[in-house]
């Protein structure tokens, strides 16, 4: 305590200016990791590539139909957005892909999402965006299954199963919020996207592995709201 | 709402920045650069309790009938926010996805007497 000074409104002792800013410092770290429903810091971070993040961004600007649709990561200014449902927590979430095994008709790619998030939010929507490289000449008949592991986590079921006929190169987009809300009850959610191609024409998504041609998933969030105490 | 200066002792708003690099957290939050934990602070000595404008509201005024009826029943007075906003926060999540949200309430834009 610095000497003889006293808190003006409560008398207690006022703290040491160090200590003060100290106590602040730990504070505001409590705070913000609170409010993010984090136990601690995530550990260092590996960023996507800046190809990838700027190839993101550039797609989701273009799918720009009104501000409104946009994901608000990409609305101009930091500042907060008015959106319906303010007042609850809400989350915008860019996801790139890992990639999994592949052989010659199939390509495995993995979206993490964090237990945090799972498990406090509710999605309210998630669309996967694709990237097809030059397809050979004529329609190529593409599967898109989305796979999640079961409760177990030792197999994956399949979520659901969509075919496309990739007509020209160029990104396309698929609805996923129903997978990947069903993932909020997992341990480590994750969601498996294959694709599958027919043998002899091979997969218009393998030709492309550079970075800013990288799959990614954006979902939309909101805090749960508390369940309301039945007053009896 | 009053900003603290060196020697306020009277209800006022204390400025305080958290600069992320400064406590290392500059790798995962990639905006803003920083957080701006004001506090409310200082004395609410009876006759600014409840000044309207300062944290005006039906609960205040009613204190003030009490008050008014007898000077014992008067209650203690805070220095609380009058006016708070979000952080919006931009930032790696433990799997590397990019999360965007807006914290209510975290930015405290002024203070006043209950």
């Amino acid at each position: 305590a610095a000497r003889g000074e006293r808190c003006p409104a409560c008398g207690v002792a006022a703290l040491a200016p160090g200590t003060q800013r100290d106590v602040l410092l730990a504070l505001a770290k409590q705070s913000i990791l609170t409010k993010l429903r984090l136990p601690a810091r995530p550990s260092a971070p590996q960023p996507p590539a800046r190809g990838a993040l700027l190839a993101a961004l550039r797609r989701l600007r273009e799918q720009r139909s009104d501000t409104a649709a946009l994901p608000g990561m990409l609305r101009d200014g930091p500042g907060p957005h008015p959106r319906p449902g303010m007042g609850l927590q809400e989350y915008e979430i860019l996801s790139f892909a890992e990639s999994g095994s592949s052989t010659s008709r199939t390509v495995h790619l993995h979206f993490r999402f964090s237990r945090e998030l799972a498990r406090s939010t509710e999605i309210l929507q998630a669309t996967l965006y694709l990237f097809w490289a030059a397809p050979s000449p004529g329609a190529q008949p593409v599967t898109i299954r989305l796979l999640r592991p079961d409760p177990a986590g030792t197999n994956t079921t399949v979520a659901s199963e969509t075919r496309l006929e990739v007509q020209r190169p160029g990104w396309t987009t698929l609805d996923v919020g129903p997978a990947v809300r069903s993932l909020s009850g997992q341990e480590s959610p994750r969601l498996t996207v294959e694709l599958e191609v027919l043998e002899d024409c091979g997969s218009p998504l393998l030709a492309d592995h550079s970075d800013s041609h990288r799959p990614f998933v954006v979902a939309q969030a909101r805090a749960r709201t508390p369940h309301r105490v039945r007053r009896r | 709402g009053v900003d603290c200066g060196a020697d306020s002792r009277m209800c006022c708003r204390q400025e305080f920045f958290v600069d992320f690099k400064e406590i290392g957290w500059e790798d995962w939050i990639i905006q803003p650069e920083g957080y701006h934990m004001n506090y409310c602070a200082g004395l609410c000595p009876l006759h600014m309790a409840g000044i309207p404008g300062l944290a005006a509201s039906f609960h205040t005024a009613v204190l003030n009938r009490i008050k008014a009826a007898s000077a014992a029943a008067a209650v203690d007075s805070c220095c609380v926010p009058t006016q708070r906003r979000p952080l919006s926060l931009l930032y790696y999540d433990r799997d590397s996805n990019i999360v965007k949200t807006d914290i209510p309430d975290m930015i405290v834009d002024s203070c006043g007497c209950t």
